[in-house]
C-alpha cells in the first residue's frame, strides 16, 4: 500500500496499490537489484545456500557463534562485493576419462558477472566421519584439452583429510579464472585421493567418506564458492 | 452563458471527493502532495516477503529503503544539510522563479545492504548493493 504520515506521529495507509502499480513497483525493485528474471524454484536444503546464508549472517552486525564458515577469513568476505556459489554438476561431461577411481566435478560458471574481479575461489568438499581412521591426501586437478580425445590433468591444490571429517577447502582460483576468460576450456575438475603410505595407489573419494553422489544428503554435496570485487563498471540489464 | 455556468457549478461537487481521495504514486508522480513539506527522509519498506519473493530471495526478508521528499525551503530543519550551491540557487530562484528551479531534496548519505538469492535452481549469489539505504537527506 501507499502509506503517509498523518501529521500526528502516525503512519496510515492512504490507499492500496492497484495490481498494475504493484507490478510497476516490482519491476522498479527488480531493475534496481539488477535481476532480469525470476529463476525457477530452488530445491531447499542444499549446502551452497546454507554456506552463503552463514556468510550473510556474518555480515550482520551481531557476532554469532553458530556459523559454520570453516575458519574462513572474515575480512575477505567483508571485502567482497559479490560472493557466488556453484553446485557441482558431476553428471555433465563424463566422457573421455581414463582415470576410474577419481571423481570429476563440473560447475556452470556462465553466470559470473562480467567486469567483476575474481578475488578467490574455493572447492568445498564434505568428508563424513570415517569408520576407518585413516589419513589421506585429497588433490584437485584441472582438466585441460591436450589436442587429442584424452584430457590432461593439471594439479591445482591438495589438502590433508583426517578421520574426524568436516569440510575440506581447496583453492581453485586458477581454474575459475581460465573458465571465465575462456568458457570453452571449462572441462571441469578431477578429484583424486591417495593414502600416504601408498602414493601410487588411487582410491575412491567415497572410501574416506567424501560426499560426491547426487543421491546423498543435499546439504553435504560438493560446491564451489567464488569471491568477487566490483570493478566499478556497472552492467545493467534491460527491462 | 448562465446555463453553462450553472452546469459547471453543479458538476463541481461530483469531482471534489474523487480529487480529494487521490493519492499520487510515490515513484511516478513528482507533484505528490507530501512534497509540499520541507525536505526530509520518508519511510519506504521493501518487503520481499509481501512481494512473495521469499522462495527466491533467501535473505533478508526486506529492507528499509527510505527516500527523500519535500521542498527545499529555507531555513531548513537544524539536522538537514544543504550545500552552498543549494543556498545560492534558492536565492536566485526567489529572484527568477520561472527560470531557475529550486534545489533538489536528495540523499546525502547512503548505506549498503547484502541480498542473498538464487541465480537458478542450484547456484546462489550473495551480492552487496552499495547505495541502497538512504541514511539522511539534504538539499543539493
Amino acid at each position: 500500500g501507499l502509506y503517509v504520515d498523518n501529521g500526528v506521529d502516525r503512519t496510515e495507509m492512504a490507499r492500496a496499490l492497484t495490481s498494475s502499480e504493484r507490478r510497476e513497483v516490482e519491476h522498479e525493485i527488480l531493475s534496481l537489484l539488477g535481476l532480469p528474471n525470476r529463476p525457477p524454484r530452488a530445491p531447499p536444503g542444499s549446502a551452497a545456500p546454507q554456506f552463503l546464508l552463514d556468510v550473510y549472517k556474518s555480515l550482520l552486525d551481531a557476532p554469532r557463534d553458530d556459523l559454520n564458515l570453516s575458519g574462513r577469513d572474515l575480512s575477505a568476505i567483508n571485502e567482497s562485493d559479490v560472493i557466488m556459489s556453484f553446485a557441482s554438476r558431476s553428471e555433465a561431461h563424463q566422457s573421455g576419462l581414463r582415470h576410474e577411481r577419481g571423481r570429476r566435478l563440473w560447475f556452470d560458471v556462465s553466470e559470473v558477472p562480467i567486469g567483476e574481479r575474481i578475488v578467490s575461489a574455493e572447492l568445498r568438499l564434505f568428508q563424513s566421519e570415517s569408520t576407518t581412521p585413516q589419513r589421506a591426501t585429497v588433490s584437485v586437478y584441472q582438466l585441460v584439452a591436450d589436442g587429442t580425445r584424452e584430457k590432461a590433468l593439471m594439479l591445482v591444490d591438495s589438502a590433508a583429510a583426517g578421520p574426524t571429517g568436516g569440510w575440506l577447502v581447496l583453492n581453485v582460483t586458477g581454474p575459475l579464472n581460465s573458465w571465465v576468460a575462456f568458457p570453452d576450456s571449462n572441462l571441469g575438475l578431477y578429484l583424486s585421493v591417495h593414502l600416504p603410505d601408498k602414493p601410487a595407489h588411487e582410491i575412491h573419494p567415497e572410501d574416506i567418506g567424501i560426499v560426491i553422489s547426487k543421491g546423498s544428503d543435499a546439504s553435504r554435496q560438493p560446491f564451489m564458492v567464488a569471491f568477487f570485487q566490483s570493478s566499478g563498471h556497472r552492467t545493467t540489464h534491460s527491462r | 452563458t448562465t446555463r453553462e455556468t450553472q452546469r459547471r457549478t453543479k458538476k463541481k461537487p461530483d469531482t471534489t471527493p474523487a480529487e480529494s481521495s487521490y493519492s499520487p504514486h510515490p515513484f511516478t508522480d513528482s507533484s505528490a502532495h507530501w512534497s509540499s513539506r520541507s525536505c526530509q527522509i520518508q519511510t519506504l519498506y521493501v518487503s520481499f516477503r509481501d512481494l512473495e519473493w521469499h522462495d527466491w530471495i533467501i535473505a533478508p526478508n526486506g529492507y528499509d529503503a527510505f527516500y527523500c521528499s519535500g521542498e527545499c525551503n529555507f531555513p531548513l530543519n537544524a539536522h538537514m544539510n544543504a550545500t552552498n550551491h543549494a543556498i545560492v540557487q534558492t536565492l536566485v530562484h526567489l529572484m527568477n522563479p520561472s527560470q531557475v528551479p529550486k534545489p533538489c531534496c536528495a540523499p546525502t548519505k547512503l548505506s549498503p545492504i547484502s541480498v542473498l538469492y538464487f541465480l537458478d535452481e542450484s547456484n546462489v549469489i550473495l551480492k552487496k548493493y552499495k547505495n541502497m539505504v538512504v541514511k539522511s537527506c539534504g538539499c543539493h
